[in-house]
């Protein structure tokens, strides 16, 4: 464990916490993908199936109960209890879209061919497109509340951590994941747009609204 | 020998 890795974790656990707080204390999912929210609980089960088989940690073993418990709380909350609240017309990326490719992509390029391996290397490569019907969303609703900016902002922030975590291993342990780092790489690319915006506007006070 | 992939990661 390193600090680019323990700030990371905590960053993670902070977007996810958040999130859940807006749609749990404002009683509504407007302006949130519920579409991105599934990648994520799929993600989430994908990567954490090994909970079964081995166990690393107390801290690694809580921290995924915790990512699937939300992921999972969260999409209830879009799709049951504040179902009403849930901006449908908006959330129209194709899911099958990103789950297809990604399933393709996985069972080809994958360091070992079994189960979990290629589960894993699933989940790696949703987690990095996942955010995407989101962007979508606010790309076509042209604003997003400002706590839905702090989702995104910490969101964006862990796996960019996670960048200075897999340096550091690789410098100290001399340890790399090529897979990994190039979804990783891909998935921080995909908000630099975002934060761009977030640190122009949000960071001043103003909404995030589109076009800039 | 690190794990070939970070399964000790989140």
């Amino acid at each position: 464990m390193n600090i680019f890795r323990l700030t990371g974790d905590l960053s993670h656990l902070a977007a996810i916490i958040i999130l859940l707080l807006k749609i749990w204390k404002t009683r509504s999912c407007a302006g949130i993908s519920g579409k991105s929210q599934i990648l994520f609980a799929l993600v989430f089960t994908t990567r954490y199936l090994d909970l079964l088989t081995s166990f690393i940690s107390f801290y690694n073993t809580i921290m995924k109960l915790i990512y699937i418990g939300c992921a999972y709380a969260t999409v209830y909350l879009i799709y049951m209890k504040f179902k009403a609240t849930y901006d449908g017309n908006h959330d129209s990326f194709r899911l099958e879209f990103l789950v297809v490719p990604v399933g393709g992509l996985a069972c080809l390029v994958n360091h070992d061919f079994s189960f979990l391996e290629i589960l894993w290397t699933f989940s790696i490569y949703l987690e990095s497109v996942a955010i995407l019907p989101q962007l979508f969303m606010i790309s076509k609703t042209g604003e997003a509340e400002t706590i839905t900016t702090h989702y995104l902002f910490f969101l964006g922030l862990y796996r960019a951590l996670y960048l200075f975590n897999w340096i550091w291993r690789f410098y100290f342990e001399g340890f790399f994941d090529m897979i990994a780092i190039v979804a990783g790489v891909v998935q921080t690319i995909l908000y630099c747009d975002f934060f761009y915006l977030y640190v122009t506007k949000v960071l001043k006070g103003k909404k995030l609204s589109l076009p800039a | 020998q690190p794990p070939s992939s970070p399964k000790d990661e989140l």
